[in-house]
């Protein structure tokens, strides 16, 4: 059974794209088979794992229906990590949707019935709520938060879980808060300390139990193109997502 | 002669409403007089100034021209520091305007012969290139880019000077680039050196000569709705900020 996350969150820099890199390829040295989907049109999980942009023919194509999955699909440098590359021409897609009938439904129509091969698919969402977002949550069944631990990124955070509650009463009713993890954790600042009782006292269960902590490791990767499992695999930063990894596949 | 600049940049987490909240209130204690507009559904801005947010008869009323800009204005704890607060409605509005003539001109309309009064008006822009940002770009004579000091940041940057001359060319002949600030530097970690040499390189004179250190009392400061010069005026963070005001009052 596929199990199809979002990874969203409208704060910016919280961590978004790190997770789905990170998780994903953890998950893959775990032996699933995991596809990423960069909707994002900054495509920084796209560079992040080393490739080039798809460009009109990639994530748009797919978007607007024109190609299949697997005609848009590419290897990564990891074994068992698959991904759809992203684009900066999404950002117009966007605006395009926007008239359309049927206009959250894309991305699951381009997904329903080609990805049953894999046992996780990550989507990687943009630092907002709009129409890429909502696609991702209608395709979803489940949806995993990054909250950095700082004030603006804890506050956004009720607005966040009140539009996924929306998106599920008004287009998919299977949708799941999948978890809250924690990120750029340093647990020798009071205000991380601070917002991390916060989300517990909120969000119980509902917050994972490993924390990602802030690890220079995690920044410097992407710009070897690497997931930090290949790039330090004995750092803190690679041992926290490998940690995540584990949680999730208990789920 | 009223100074607008838009603080810009399509990648989250940068720094942009730290920027706008703590330069707004720098020059402000330099007696000029300042606005700032929250041009981002996720009201960071008003929050970090310690303001509820204006909802439907706020940001939504004077983009829709429902409301002037003066019935919309409120004071901060800063003399000489204005702001028209933004609310979480706003997500709505780049759907709405999308299919309206002139959709680009909206705040620009809404500001023209009403800021006079004030010296500089600083818009605080969501994390994308979208319809709220373009508005921004419109209204604006100047663009301030914060670019913090990592990978993804920089890889961004030659999208978003894209973007900005777009914009000139079809809709906005005097909009020029203010400058570039790097922020969360961090003087001991190779990234940060790295990322700045290469910005160096990139955008000599635009960059200002102030950087922005990653100080803790910047992200304490909005948890108690002040700005960083009123939560703790010696630390680098206020300093900083200080001066990067010199130099913006120089330009
Ligand atoms: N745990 C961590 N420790 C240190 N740096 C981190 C960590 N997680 C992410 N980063 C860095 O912080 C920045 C923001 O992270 P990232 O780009 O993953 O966030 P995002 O939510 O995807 O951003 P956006 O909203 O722009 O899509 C990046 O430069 C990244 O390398
Ligand atoms: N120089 C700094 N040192 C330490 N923390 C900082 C600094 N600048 C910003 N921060 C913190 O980093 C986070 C991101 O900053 P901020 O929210 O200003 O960025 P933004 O670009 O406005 O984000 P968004 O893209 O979501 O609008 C915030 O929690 C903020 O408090
Ligand atoms: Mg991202
Ligand atoms: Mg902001």
């Amino acid at each position: 059974m596929t199990r199809i996350i979002a990874v969203a969150n409208q704060k910016g820099g919280v961590g978004k794209t790190t997770t789905v890199i990170n998780l994903g390829a953890s998950l893959a040295v775990n032996d699933r088979d995991v596809l990423i989907i960069d909707l994002d049109p900054q495509a920084n999980a796209t560079s992040g794992l080393g490739r080039e942009q798809g460009g009109l023919e990639g994530m748009n194509a797919l978007m607007e229906g024109r190609k299949s999955l697997s005609e848009t699909v590419i290897r990564t440098d990891v074994e068992g990590l698959d991904l759809v590359p992203g684009s900066t021409d999404m950002a117009g897609l966007e605006i395009e949707l926007a008239s359309q009938e049927k206009r959250e439904f894309f991305l699951d129509s381009a997904l329903k019935g080609h990805v049953e091969k894999y046992s996780y698919v990550l989507i990687d969402c943009p630092p907002s709520l709009g129409l890429l977002t909502v696609n991702a949550l209608v395709a979803a069944d489940s949806v995993l938060l990054p909250v950095q631990s700082e004030y603006f990124a804890l506050e956004g955070l009720s607005h966040l879980l009140q539009t996924i509650s929306r998106v599920r009463s008004a287009w998919n009713r299977r949708l799941l808060l999948f978890g809250v993890v924690m990120t750029m954790y340093d647990s020798r600042l009071k205000l991380s300390r601070e917002v991390f009782e916060e989300a517990r006292a909120h969000l119980g269960k509902a917050l994972f139990r490993t924390t990602i902590p802030r690890n220079v490791k995690l920044s410097e990767a992407p710009s070897f193109g690497k997931p930090v499992i290949l790039y330090d695999p004995f750092s803190k930063g690679a041992g926290s997502y490998l940690s995540l990894a584990k949680e999730v596949m208990e789920r």
